[in-house]
């Protein structure tokens, strides 16, 4: 027995979900579903870890990663590290229905959205730069992602420069990525 | 990140995913979200994935496309997901992360490790409102 239409998505985001059942429920498509539906996460913010103003990089940059795929087709759009604009599922949409491409990134990326008529503005607002000035002055840009340079990335901010791990610094780091500790994923922290 | 898939009324499935990534991360960095595969993935003739949680680690065992690949070989959501999850896991023990999955005719289950609990919404006309599921890692 077919139990369709349905929708399913990850963590407690159920405006999302209502916007996205909403649709399909109507007689829309999947693809629409999906595009609106994270569409409101977009625009609400979810729990700071989807849209404008949240996730600031080292930079205090917000940047837009988003994919939709079509299971009929198996046709993809996708947009990695997007900036300056706020819609990157419907870019990404763009990409799907409007190239032959799969895949666009950066500032290429939003040079595409702003000929697709997207508009063009920061991504960062006064909370996502409150949570960086934390981090870079009172948490001493700690914790990040970086290993095997110097200074060292566990006690200080950069610029860095590599290490010389074959060197006289090679046990300077004795465990592997592997073996090391990784970022803690949480509900407010997370891809 | 948010990531969603959806059957519609015509049996087609989509997958998607919106995020902006890992607080602190080095510019130009990207996780797993938009990767086709490991952040979401979609085919009308088994069903679709999706993924969430440590993008650095989760991109490279293509999670969604996993747990699709093993409902076509006849698992269930639940047992695709587990599987997918347990890929990664048997590499990096501390890994944190969970994946959805839904087949194309509406059986849905997830899979989750390294948080203490995991929360996903589901949608259907077996219910009047959407219904957040929890299930423990």
């Amino acid at each position: 027995d077919s139990n369709i239409p349905i929708v399913i998505t990850t963590w407690n985001f159920e405006n999302s979900t209502i916007k996205a059942w909403d649709i399909l429920s109507e007689g829309g498509s999947s693809l629409d579903a999906i595009e609106k539906g994270a569409t409101v996460c977009e625009v609400q913010q979810c729990d700071g870890t989807v849209g404008f103003g949240g996730s600031p990089d080292e930079d205090g940059e917000t940047t837009l990663d988003a994919l939709i795929m079509d299971g009929r087709t198996m046709n993809v759009g996708a947009v990695g590290a997007l900036r300056r604009v706020k819609s990157a599922i419907s870019v990404a949409r763009h990409v799907l229905e409007h190239t032959k491409h799969s895949f666009l990134v950066g500032d290429q990326a939003t040079q595409f959205a702003l000929q697709m008529g997207f508009k063009e503005e920061t991504l960062v607002t006064p909370d996502s730069k409150k949570l960086w000035m934390k981090w870079h002055n009172e948490d001493h840009c700690q914790p990040n992602f970086w290993m095997n340079v110097q200074p060292n990335p566990n006690e200080y901010c950069g610029p860095y420069r590599k290490l010389d791990t074959h060197g006289k610094h090679k046990n300077f780091y004795k465990k592997s990525e592997r073996e090391q500790k990784r970022i803690v994923v949480d509900e407010f922290n997370h891809d | 990140t948010i990531g969603l898939v959806a059957v519609d009324k015509n049996g087609d499935v989509a997958a998607g995913t919106s995020t902006n990534g890992a607080k602190f991360k080095i510019p130009g960095r990207i996780g797993d979200s938009p990767i086709p595969g490991s952040g979401a993935y979609a085919d009308n003739t088994v069903g679709g994935a999706a993924a969430t949680g440590d993008g650095d680690v989760m991109l490279r065992f293509l999670p969604s496309f996993l747990a699709v690949e093993e409902m076509r070989r006849g698992a269930s959501p639940n047992k695709a997901a587990r599987t997918a999850i347990q890929r990664i896991v048997s590499h990096y023990p501390s890994f944190s992360g969970a994946v959805i999955a839904l087949t194309k005719d509406g059986e849905y289950g997830a899979a989750c490790h390294g948080i203490q609990t995991f929360p996903y919404v589901v949608q259907d006309n077996t219910r009047e409102t959407s219904e957040v599921i929890s299930i423990n890692c």
